[in-house]
């Protein structure tokens, strides 16, 4: 059994019905036969335990008195914070014993068929009763079975009069008010509900170091998802938030957060969020899938030739290096082989319709100033596009395709938080590597 | 396999009950795909079905079984806490 930590101080219980069930749905129970209903369930814990309880009258009006175990029959949202659900799911909650004006209250959803050993498509008043008032007196739930504190609902208990509770929950309400016969609640310290070992200690594993490398460039795909740069380097990623801050310096395993990838995944090719439809598309070789937030839809993966691109000599692409959607035109763009092309990813309604611009693919050297064979690409801050390869990364402003001089920078220092090195010579162009470049200082 | 849909209510579920943390503000609603088999395992243990870590007929059959709404496992760090404190108070 499981106990909430929480137990009345006292002995001598009052309750109170505040409302009943709706005559409508469950006609087989007046009001008179709820009261025995309910009482019949607290006498099951008074039985075994030194416990009394006592139900208050309504007065003059009608209006139920207040009284430490308060019942009602309640709809949907009822102002407790715990709202019910219609017919089915959740059937009653209650508040474990304590000093808040909560506290004992016990709720039955109102939109159950309630019976009195009901057939199958009604909900046992009693047993239910029971198992709740087990919560008002402070019992959790319990996993043993038998026990009437286990979660689930699994038809009536049978005939009341003979009811008699488990052995589980015996113990339970008499580690907590002692037994019947006059004997000390608890044994010799009732006020400590028994807890469970503590489980063994556990040495902090450390990561493997072999996939700390972040400072080291050489990423396999970046992404740009819902506002957060993603750096994806084999079985592992590392995550950048909004404000540039490192979520951990730790990579996180790919297979636990993106699910639905094949088992053994250590390579992703490129990676982009869809603007349509905000679903999170992976090229992995000749396949590609389609995420909706961290779960790859149903039907996925499919063959990357649906993509239809062709080269300009006529050879269907069988692998994706880099793909953006640039924000300067909300186009998606995919690159391979020294070649991209454009796609508009338009939505019509729930559907997001793909379709191959003419005019393509084109050569990457249109995008002047950056390497013709990058890692990948994405749109940040105010639609620029960002070039990534080994472990630098060029920048082309907003709409701009040719621009006269991109100075590489350092995606280690500027993006993972790796420690400067000492200054270098400066980047190479990356298409005119013996071009020779003057700075300030030479 | 739970298709997707299936997925994100055993989610939901899952929290609810208390097999999982309640979501990260800072994380948004993302688990890690062990921390969720992980509470799949202890959801079977706890119901009395097999334990397979999975989301199989049996798992879901139960995920929809009539209910208490109070949750199984109310041990979370945050509860602990508070209970800790008003214990110290007595």
């Amino acid at each position: 059994y499981a106990l909430s930590g929480l137990k009345w101080h006292k002995t001598d219980l009052t309750w109170s019905v505040h409302s009943y069930p709706s005559p409508s749905l469950s006609p087989g129970l007046p009001d008179n036969l709820v009261n025995s209903i309910l009482t019949h369930a607290f006498k099951a814990w008074s039985d075994v335990a030194p416990l009394s309880f006592h139900q208050l009258p309504s007065d003059s009006r009608g209006a139920a008195a207040e009284g430490d175990i308060r019942v009602s029959f309640s709809r949907l949202y009822h102002d407790d914070g715990y709202p019910f659900d219609g017919q089915g799911g959740t059937l009653a909650h209650a508040f474990y014993p304590g000093m808040q004006e909560v506290a004992g209250d016990t709720h039955f959803d109102d939109h159950e068929i309630w019976s009195y050993g009901g057939g199958s498509i009604n909900t046992d008043l009693f047993t239910v009763a029971v198992h709740e008032f087990g919560h008002a007196l402070g019992l959790s739930h319990s996993s043993s079975d038998p026990s009437i504190m286990r979660p689930y609902y699994q038809g009536p208990v049978g005939d009341i009069p003979n009811f008699r509770l488990a052995l589980d929950d015996r113990l339970a309400i008499q580690q907590l008010y002692g037994v019947k016969d006059g004997r000390p609640p608890g044994g010799d310290d009732p006020d400590l509900p028994r807890l469970p070992s503590p489980p063994p200690a556990r040495p902090t594993q450390l990561s493997d170091p072999s996939f700390d490398d972040r400072c080291q460039g050489g990423f396999d795909a970046v992404a740009n998802i819902r506002g957060e740069v993603f750096f994806f380097k084999g079985a592992y990623f590392w995550r950048i938030k909004q404000d540039g801050s490192l979520v951990s310096l730790n990579p996180a395993q790919i297979k636990n957060f993106w699910i639905g990838l094949p088992p053994g995944t250590n390579k992703i090719d490129a990676v982009y969020e869809r603007k349509s439809d905000n679903k999170i598309i992976f090229f992995i070789g000749s396949q590609y899938w389609v995420f909706k937030d961290t779960v790859a839809m149903s039907g996925y993966p499919r063959p990357l030739s649906e993509w239809g691109m062709r080269t300009k000599s006529g050879v269907l692409v069988d692998k994706v290096e880099a793909a953006f959607v640039w924000a300067h035109n909300g186009k998606t763009y995919l690159f391979s082989g020294g070649e991209f092309w454009r796609f508009d990813e338009s939505r019509e309604g729930e559907q997001v319709t793909r379709q191959r611009e003419e005019g393509y693919p084109r050569n990457t050297n249109l995008w002047a100033g950056v390497p013709s064979h990058i890692d990948d690409i994405i749109s940040w801050v105010e639609g620029d596009a960002y070039f990534f390869k080994d472990n630098l990364y060029w920048v082309l402003k907003n709409g701009g395709l040719h621009q006269d001089v991109v100075t590489p920078k350092s995606i280690a220092v500027d993006w993972l938080r790796c420690p400067a090195l000492p200054a270098s010579p400066t980047a190479a162009n990356p298409r005119n590597p013996k071009e020779c470049k003057c700075d300030l200082s030479g | 396999s739970a298709v997707p849909d299936q997925y994100s209510r055993a989610v939901d579920w899952l929290s609810r009950y208390g097999y999982l943390p309640p979501p990260d503000p800072r994380t948004s609603k993302l688990q890690t795909k062990e921390g969720i088999e992980k509470a799949i395992r202890v959801m079977q243990r706890f119901g009395g079905v097999q334990e397979t870590g999975l989301l199989d007929s049996e798992t879901l059959k139960l995920m929809s079984t009539p209910r208490c709404s109070l949750p199984d496992i109310d041990g979370s760090e945050d509860m602990l806490r508070k209970r800790r404190r008003r214990r110290k108070k007595r």
